[in-house]
């Protein structure tokens, strides 16, 4: 023998007695096990049933069964003065599942012909929200609020409370976590009425990096605090507050600290009441602002955009040189130059340095010279002049021999000539002429 | 030259010369690269001298001294229509020698100008001739040793082709005088180019400037009374010139 397959969950079906509806056969014991879903329970609607009537159904019978224990035994017909008929109400399994057998004897009357049942079922869903508490002691289904679901419920915690990790029951909530958007609200359990004793609650407001939190209170502020000699005292009831890096202060007394700008993108907030004495609590909503760099300052023969009364982070700055200058840094020469404003308040990368453009030494000039007239070291606007070696070379036409160092860093003449002047022979000019004085 | 004087340091800068395969001859610088001459001074037998036979002198006066710096030529370039096999036909007499080495000038070395296109050769405008050429001396015709000038008249076209038409009474094959060639001399002789002076310059002078209007080419004798001497008509072959030099 091999156990028997469970019976797959159905959420309707019908039953019926052998042969219905023709007369059922005599010495019958015959079994339906009906199965729904888990969340489910049965209801059983007869359309029929005609079972011989006999006193307690001892002859023939349907007994439905719920894990073995006889719910109902039905016999006899709709009129029937003996037997036990179900009527026109249908019946409800205590749970999920339901057996019925029916079974004759070997006796059946024979003026009148029975012809069995026929019946009904359908999966209903169990409100196991409204199941009376268990007896056992556990407690309710759920403590606070109870959701019933198709084959299933759910538990919920009224405002203030967290459900627990057993899904089950609710914890009082401290709107903790971590609140990490860019402002919001918080409150101590219960404010502005004072919570179930012992709190221990932990808020922790932590933003991106590069934003700042600022606290502000609001002015109901009444956490319970112990007058002594050196002035209010946070012994039993406070609010902690723990700046990243500072030494954490305690909050308490009946006046609202205000506005705390914290300077930080993390503040961690611990609020603790013991089991007695009462507070009130707290409230307080929190901004977030970007963090400020320093201005940065001016860069000699430079420009530097844009010009903003404060730089905040992500900010970023560009540099620009004068006309005639190049931006330099760590000593070489970069095309261009911005940085930003970082998260720790500091720039990217600092100001570079605008320094003067040189055209380089000008091309030398075949036959000629090159001499300067003005401007140091062939920088920006230095001016030189070719010159031919003459009386032996001269220039090629009347081209303006002056060059000065344009901000493309190129030696450029007055007429827009980049290429260096060209000396030209000078012809049939000796330097010592034949006199002849004699005649 | 005859009838001359010695020219002073650096008053001729542009003056050449030559040594072909050990014969003297002149010519002129007119380019930072480039030496004129006369056709006939680098033809031998109807043909080019070859490179290695030339030598080529500037910046001095004095022969012994010039000859210790040499130049070389690169390529010669001889007109394409000279053609003087008999030594008889002077017409083009005019060659280009492309130097090694570019030239860089200075108060010695200089370069004669081109003439101007249109240029003009009005006779009785004087010229200057120069060469280290044969002089003559108590009638006796010398190697100078110095370079000599002369200054002569261009002498009128037809003059000069009397004086040709004259001399060949008494000589035969004596050259034909072509439109590409001018005369300059004196009719009573005594003051001309010689033997030695062959490509030679005579210049002529605009607004200060000297300009090769003629390069020594030939004569009838040197110095002679009714003879003249014949120069290529330089300002003939301005488009040779400047072609030359472009594609070379």
């Amino acid at each position: 023998c091999s156990p028997l397959p469970e019976p797959e969950p159905q959420m309707y079906g019908e039953v019926q007695s052998p042969l219905y509806p023709q007369p059922y056969p005599p010495n019958l014991q015959e079994q339906w096990d009906l199965a729904v879903p888990e969340g489910y329970q049965i209801r059983l609607t007869f359309t029929h049933l005609d079972i011989e009537a006999s006193a307690n159904c001892y002859y023939d019978s349907l007994t439905v069964f719920y894990k073995e224990k006889a719910l109902w035994k039905f016999c006899g017909s709709e009129n029937s003065a003996d037997g036990h008929h179900p009527g026109n109400q249908p019946i409800l399994s205590p749970g999920n599942s339901l057996t019925l057998i029916f079974q004759s004897d070997s006796n059946n009357p024979e003026a009148h012909q029975n012809l069995g049942f026929s019946a009904q079922y359908q999966a209903i869903d169990i409100d196991e929200c409204s199941a009376p508490e268990p007896g056992d002691g556990s407690g309710p289904l759920c403590s606070q609020i109870c959701l019933n679901t198709l084959g299933s419920y759910l538990c919920s915690c009224h405002h203030g409370y967290e459900l627990r990790s057993d899904q089950r029951t609710c914890v009082l909530s401290c709107g903790g976590g971590i609140f990490d958007e860019p402002e919001g609200h918080l409150f101590s359990p219960g404010y502005p009425n004072h919570p179930p004793h012992a709190v221990s609650c932990q808020y922790v407001i932590s933003v991106q990096e590069g934003f700042t939190i600022t606290l502000n209170f609001t002015d109901n502020f009444h956490i319970e605090s112990m007058d002594s000699p050196e002035g209010p005292q946070c012994l039993h009831h406070w609010l902690e507050l723990t700046v990243r890096d500072e030494q954490p202060i305690k909050l308490c007394g009946r006046t609202s600290p205000g506005v705390i700008v914290t300077n930080s993108n993390m503040v961690k907030l611990e609020y603790h009441t013991d089991d007695e004495g009462q507070s009130n609590g707290w409230s307080l909503d929190y901004s977030t602002h970007r963090v400020k760099c320093p201005l940065p300052g001016s860069v000699a023969k430079g420009r530097v955009t844009p010009s903003l009364s404060e730089y905040l982070f992500r900010d970023y700055i560009y540099v620009r040189c004068d006309q005639g200058y190049k931006l330099m840094m760590n000593g070489r020469e970069i095309e261009s130059f911005s940085t930003i404003c970082q998260s720790n308040g500091k720039w990217h990368r600092p100001l570079p340095e605008c320094r003067i453009i040189d055209c380089g030494e000008p091309d030398p000039l075949l036959n000629g010279g090159v001499a300067f007239l003005s401007g140091f070291q062939n920088q920006y606007l230095s001016v030189i002049q070719y010159r031919c070696n003459e009386p032996f070379y001269s220039l090629l036409g009347d081209a303006n021999v002056n060059f000065t160092c344009d901000a493309d860093r190129k030696w450029r003449s007055t007429h827009e000539v980049i290429d260096s002047p060209l000396c030209l022979p000078v012809c049939g000019q000796p330097t010592n002429h034949i006199n002849v004085y004699q005649r | 030259i005859f009838g001359g004087q010695d020219a002073p340091d650096n008053t001729i800068p542009w003056q050449v010369l030559l040594s072909v395969s050990g014969k003297r001859a002149g010519g002129m610088v007119i380019g930072d690269r480039w030496v004129m001459t006369a056709a006939h001074n680098i033809v031998d037998k109807g043909a080019v001298v070859s490179n290695d036979t030339l030598q080529i002198f500037m910046g001095l006066n004095e022969v012994t001294a010039l000859k210790k710096s040499p130049l070389f030529a690169a390529s010669i370039h001889v007109h394409p229509e000279y053609n003087n096999p008999s030594y008889v036909d002077y017409n083009n007499d005019i060659a280009l020698i492309k130097l090694e080495d570019t030239l860089t000038f200075n108060s010695s070395v200089m370069p004669v100008c081109l003439p101007e296109p249109g240029a003009t050769y009005d006779t009785g405008v004087m010229g200057l001739v120069s060469g280290f050429g044969l002089t003559i001396e108590n009638n006796r015709q010398i190697l100078t040793n110095q370079l000599k000038y002369v200054y002569l008249p261009v002498v009128d076209q037809q003059t000069c082709r009397d004086s040709i038409t004259s001399a060949r009474r008494r000589s035969n094959n004596i050259p034909d005088l072509t439109t590409n060639m001018f005369c300059a001399g004196l009719p009573e002789g005594g003051k001309d180019s010689c033997q030695g002076d062959s490509g030679s310059p005579f210049t002529l002078t605009k607004d200060g400037r000297h300009w090769a209007a003629g390069i020594v080419s030939w004569g009838v004798d040197c110095g002679r009374k009714g003879t003249y001497g014949v120069y290529t008509r330089v300002a003939n072959y301005l488009n040779w010139i400047q072609k030359t030099m472009q594609e070379n």
